[in-house]
């Protein structure tokens, strides 16, 4: 279904947006 | 315990849902916080992907005639797009400063809000999915419905061609959902229910067409003939309405508060 592959597609791109933001924190702990 | 109830549902939200958790776990340890990268690139790329899904959620709006996907469905959607502009003012306001506190909130709230948004969207896609497979359990349950009135072989022959697809379709449609299931008490639930309609089905075709002889042979047990094929055909819808209860539990505390 297509929904299901725009979900996948959002929720990919969120998870690198996550991914970046988490770098910069990470490397203060 | 999973959180998600199907598989392809939890497949798409839990690495995300982990990683949020994460972030957040992260910016609370690091306190003021590290200066943030320049996240213009990653937040274009989710407002690409929000449109798009939006595009593809207004058109399964438009194509279905689902009245409950039509009416929830829109509401999903804007939790998501309203969640990529919180993205997209995190973004501006921490390239004008790289540890503004009110920004990171905001990127926070905007990545929850992805996730719930999305989660919310493909729960409403999965539920309309649901009642479809409902629609085709209360066929057979019609069809059930009108067993004891058969009593000729034309009409148990017409019975039949109409049952056994419809009764093919739903047994499909059950075992498939069965498997995308994470709970697997409900999991198990369906498949047994199915397993029983299966075994019921040929009996009751079988007590139906004794009926019909008793009845055209004018023998004695007509009554018993009957009550033993109404019997099976309700033993049926029962298990049909159970398959119908446990599709719709879309969370475990529903089933008994486990």
């Amino acid at each position: 279904e297509m929904i299901l592959e725009a979900a996948k597609s959002i929720i990919a791109a969120t998870s690198a947006l996550v991914r970046a933001a988490s770098a910069a924190q990470r490397e203060l702990i | 315990m999973p959180v998600f109830h199907t598989k392809i549902i939890e497949s798409i939200l839990e690495p995300v849902a982990q990683q949020v958790s994460r972030l957040v776990i992260l910016h609370e340890e690091a306190e003021d916080g590290n200066a943030m990268p320049d996240l213009a690139r990653p937040v274009q790329a989710v407002s690409l992907a929000v449109n798009n899904l939006v595009k593809v959620g207004h058109e399964t709006i438009e194509s279905s005639d689902d009245a409950i996907l039509r009416h929830d469905m829109p509401g999903a959607l804007h939790r998501v797009e309203t969640a990529a502009t919180l993205l997209q003012q995190a973004s501006d306001m921490l390239r004008a400063d790289p540890y503004s506190g009110p920004a990171r909130k905001k990127l926070i709230e905007g990545s929850r809000g992805i996730l719930q948004g999305t989660s919310a969207l493909l729960l409403c896609f999965d539920e309309s999915e649901v009642r479809k497979i409902v629609k085709e359990c209360k066929k057979v349950l019609d069809y059930l419905g009108v067993a004891e009135v058969i009593d000729t072989m034309e009409d148990l022959v017409q019975f039949l061609r109409d049952i056994s697809p419809a009764l093919s379709r739903a047994a499909r449609e059950v075992a498939a959902r069965a498997s995308e299931l994470t709970h697997p008490p409900h999991a198990e639930i369906l498949t047994q229910c199915l397993e029983s309609v299966k075994q019921l089905a040929p009996v009751l075709i079988c007590s139906m067409k004794i009926y019909i002889h008793i009845l055209t042979e004018g023998g004695k047990g007509m009554e018993e003939a009957a009550e033993n094929r109404n019997y099976l055909a309700q033993r049926m819808a029962d298990e049909i309405h159970e398959i119908i209860r446990v599709l719709q539990l879309t969370s475990y505390v529903e089933d008994g508060g486990e």
